[in-house]
């Protein structure tokens, strides 16, 4: 497969960057 | 036999069209308890987004490839609604995990993420037809392959009135949440992110704001 760069850490994720918890 | 440019597309769009639920211009009986479990029940929002965006984005389909291909620009997007539904639940199951929460109201309420989503589900489509048209010459008169042109990123973000950073920040949770995407959409995705990187997230006040954020590590390195 193609070598995508992940650059979120663990603890984050779609809520995170859009600013919920 | 060696595969051709036109069997490799028309594979890649049989691929994309089989992976998705065949009821799925509709949310799954999963997505519709995510939506329940909300403070806020966002369905209704959602369908009405969907409507909306859904008409706006037929129209400026139309006025790129021609008034006759409206149709096609219809199909394009329910294709797209069904995967950004998948993709939702898909987003949603992995939070549910990692949060160990079932309520996500403020997010499922939240135009910009609803926006973000579907415009990378559309890209996602758009790129896996229009990729096919550069790849097997079918647009070579130069009417059809300048509307292909048109209708590549950036441009579902000036349809949906959609920040560059705003786009940027579902490509990789989507990914994450796609595991069956090509390696040749993976790398288009990758293509639009350093697109944005590069060019079209800065804006004039972007250097200002650099600026105001010196204590940040990366800011420092970065001026």
């Amino acid at each position: 497969s193609h070598d995508y760069h992940f650059g979120l850490e663990e603890h984050e994720g779609i809520s995170e960057l859009f600013d919920c918890d | 036999p060696p595969q051709t440019p036109i069997r490799a597309a028309m594979n890649s769009i049989k691929m994309l069209r089989g992976d998705l639920p065949s009821s799925g211009d509709q949310p799954s009986s999963k997505l519709a308890t995510y939506f329940k479990n909300c403070t806020v029940d966002p369905t209704q929002g959602i369908q009405k987004r969907l409507e909306m965006l859904g008409q706006v984005f037929s129209q400026m389909f139309g006025e790129a490839v021609g008034p006759h291909c409206i149709a096609y620009g219809r199909e394009r997007f329910n294709l797209g609604v069904r995967l950004y539904y998948k993709v939702m639940e898909a987003m949603l199951e992995s939070e549910e995990k990692r949060l160990s929460v079932q309520n996500f109201s403020k997010l499922l309420n939240d135009s910009t993420f609803h926006t973000s989503l579907l415009a990378c589900a559309l890209e996602v489509v758009m790129a896996t037809y229009e990729e096919s048209s550069f790849k097997n010459g079918g647009c070579s008169h130069g009417e059809g392959e300048q509307a292909v042109r048109d209708l590549c990123f950036p441009w579902i973000l000036n349809v949906f009135d959609l920040s560059a950073f705003d786009f940027y920040k579902v490509i990789e949770s989507f990914i994450k949440a796609e595991p069956t995407l090509s390696k040749e959409i993976i790398k288009h995705l990758e293509t639009c992110e350093n697109f944005i990187m590069e060019k079209i997230a800065w804006r004039t006040v972007s250097f200002t704001n650099v600026s105001l954020n010196r204590r940040i590590p990366h800011v420092c390195r970065l001026l």
